[in-house]
């Protein structure tokens, strides 16, 4: 564990913290697309199947299940408890042309060919576009409130500072994972466009980020 | 095939 890593699940905690709360607070997931989020409940099922057939931590265990809870939690508000407010006319991306591809490499691209193994794999691809409906939605809408922004702001970050922890642990302990790297490097370069937006429209103190 | 790296990370 280094302080890229720590800093790397903290900014992934207060990311999904963040997108709980304003759903909950506002009672609306207006502007928030579901299919993001059932993407993102399916990357934390496929990838923590082993919570069950392996212990590393208290942290590790414990992170996985909070994970898992805030995710299925928010999807639940979104389709369930504030279903009304959800738009789904916006959040239109065909996520099986992510499903699909995703799912094909990772049988095509794994370090071994058994079910948890395919099953990570599945979600590590599946986590770096995972966001593409989201981002697909705010351009279609051509804004995001402010706390979307930040959301993503954190979301974006976490992968970010996981590609300085990779460097880190490559560097004092050789430890180099092709894939979830590979992976981390197309997921953050998906962010940069909003990264831009964000350090250039948001901090500026306009209250919504409207897209060119 | 690569080492099946340790699954330690989340």
């Amino acid at each position: 564990m280094n302080i890229f890593r720590l800093s790397g699940d903290v900014c992934h905690l207060i990311a999904i913290i963040i997108l709980f709360l304003k759903i909950w607070r506002s009672k609306s997931c207006a502007g928030i697309s579901g299919k993001s989020q059932v993407l993102f409940a399916l990357v934390f099922t496929t990838r923590y199947l082993d919570l069950f057939t392996s212990y590393i931590s208290a942290y590790n265990t414990v992170m996985k299940v909070v994970y898992l809870l805030l995710a299925y939690s928010t999807v639940g508000l979104i389709f369930f408890r504030f279903r009304n407010s959800y738009d789904s006319e916006s959040d239109s991306f065909r996520v099986e042309f992510l499903l699909v591809p995703v799912a094909g490499l990772s049988f095509l691209e794994n370090y071994a060919f058994t079910p948890l193994e395919i099953l990570w794999t599945f979600s590590i691809y599946l986590e770096s576009v995972a966001i593409l409906p989201q981002l697909f939605m705010i351009t279609k809408t051509g804004e995001a409130e402010s706390i979307t922004a930040h959301y993503l702001l954190f979301l974006g970050l976490y992968r970010a500072l996981y590609l300085a922890n990779w460097l880190w642990r490559f560097h004092t302990e050789g430890f180099y994972d092709q894939i979830a790297v590979v992976s981390g490097v197309v997921q953050t370069i998906f962010y940069c466009d909003f990264f831009y937006l964000y350090f250039t429209r948001v901090l500026r103190g306009s209250g919504k980020m409207s897209l060119p | 095939d690569l080492r099946i790296n340790p699954k330690d990370e989340l």
